[in-house]
Parts: structure tokens; sequence; C-alpha cells
């Protein structure tokens, strides 16, 4: 099984 | 005061279909530049990225920096009302709390127009930091639609690994497991059927099915879709939109546990 990352571990919050 | 007219308001519904099933909302940004929207889907997976520079509409004016909150749901019964031969123009005052939408049809015939109340909405915006891609590819944007409705049968994710020798898609579940692979072209007589690889180190990455189907739903836009991959970061698939802009989705990867 895999586990989904979600965008927030990459982009910063402006 | 905000106006923009585009003659081939087809484009405006193609926009629109890429985006509707991915998003409930969305703020549309508009400047002297043009008209962006960035938003996230609701699990925060994916990222949807559009950019229409001023340039490509045959009027645009926009007196004051504005931003259109808007129901996607809503906008989308709108732009169903136009034909795609019509020119679309959109127009709202400064600070406004309606969008008006005009359908002219070629010759000039019929004209309608529909407002639309607008939202507000507290949406997040995140700052994309600027990346150098191991694996560019470009590819054509049916092509790669086909690939990954065909693969999706199979499995939940799909594993895109890109060598220079060309790109392979990948997928494994309960009954089986699919591969396509597609070599870069050599030479080919219409550039929208070329398949180029800009490779600088190899990369492999899975990705979830439903999100690439999703994305697949802006192929009306261009006849090519370029896809952008570096080890562990999102991925960015992006669409043409005619010569003036693009749409783009990130998406973050699926990892083993």
């Amino acid at each position: 099984p895999k586990k989904q990352l979600t965008l927030s571990a990459f982009f910063d919050q402006r | 005061m905000f106006e923009a007219r585009l003659t081939q308001g087809s484009l405006l519904k193609k926009v629109m279909e890429a985006i509707r099933e991915l998003l409930n909302e969305a703020s549309f940004d508009c400047s002297e530049n043009g008209i962006q929207l960035q938003a996230m889907d609701n699990s925060h997976v994916s990222l949807v990225s559009l950019n229409m520079g001023s340039e490509g509409f045959d009027k645009f004016r926009c007196d004051r920096n504005l931003t259109m909150g808007m129901n996607l749901a809503s906008l989308s019964k709108i732009l169903k009302c136009a034909s795609n031969s019509d020119a679309i123009t959109l127009k709202a005052q400064d600070d406004p709390d309606t969008v008006t939408f005009t359908f002219e049809s070629e010759n000039n015939e019929r004209v309608s127009d529909y407002s639309m109340k607008l939202i507000n909405l507290d949406q997040e915006h995140l700052g994309i930091p600027d990346t150098e891609y191991s694996c560019v590819v470009k590819m054509p944007s049916a092509d790669f639609a086909r690939i990954c409705k065909d693969l999706s049968q199979f499995g939940d994710c799909i594993t895109i690994s890109c060598t220079k020798e060309g790109i392979k898609f990948s997928v494994a579940g309960d009954i089986g497991t699919g591969n396509v692979k597609l070599a870069q072209t050599a030479n080919v007589d219409k550039e929208s059927e070329a398949v180029t690889v800009e490779m600088q180190e190899p990369v492999s990455l899975t990705f979830a099915c439903r999100y690439l189907n999703h994305f697949t739903k802006a192929t009306p836009l261009s006849e090519q879709v370029q896809l952008s991959l570096s080890a562990d970061v999102p991925l960015v698939v992006e669409y043409k939109i005619g010569e003036f802009g693009h749409i783009r989705y990130y998406l973050a990867p699926k990892i083993d546990e």
C-alpha cells in the first residue's frame, strides 16, 4: 500500500 | 472597472471543463496582466494554476486588481449557455458582488447576458518554488488521456518512469499488470504528434489515477501535454491555452508506507 502525500508537504503557505 | 472580451469563447468553456470536476469553487484574480487562478482540491492533494494573459483577449481592461470568488457549478451552468462560436465578455465593477457574462453570436444577431453572484472565499495561496525538473516530457495530450484511462481499469495508481529513451506508465492491481511505453519520436511530420524527453536524471514516481484522469479533462485545450517530474516532488501536468496562457496541475506523489 502506498500513502498519498498532500501538497502542504512541498509548498509553503503564502 | 473590469472588462475582458474573448472572441474565441470556446476557450473559456474548455477551461471550465478542465477544472470543474476538481474544484467546487475558486477565486479568479484579475489584474492588468490578465486572469489567474490558483486553487487546491478539497483533499489538498492537487492544485490547479491557471493563467490567461491579457494579450490573448481582444479587449482587456482592469483598472484595479480584483478577486472574484465563483461557485464553479454555477459558472459551468452559465458557460453552457454560450455556443462554441460565441464571443464571451466578462464585466465587473471595482469591488464587485456580481460578474456579468455576455455571449455574442458570430453575426451579432444574438446577444445574451447572464450575471452571477460572487462569493467570498478565504482561499489559501501556496508559494510554488521554482524547480529544475529531472525529466520534462512532451507528448500528445490525447495519448496521455488514453493511457490514464486504460491503466485506471487495473489499479488506483500509475507509476510514471522516465529515462532518456522514453516514458513508461505502469499499473499493478488485483487482476494483473499493465505497462505502456512511449519512445522518444525520431522525426514526425506533425509537431503535435511528437514525444520528446529532456532528461537530467531518470525518475520514477507513483500517482493516484483519479487525479490524473481529472487533469485529462483539459485535453481539448491543447494537442500536446507537458509532464515535469523530479524525485519526491509533485508532478506538473501542463496544457497550453492558445498562445497566451496555460493550465498547470500539480499532484503530490504517493510513497511507500
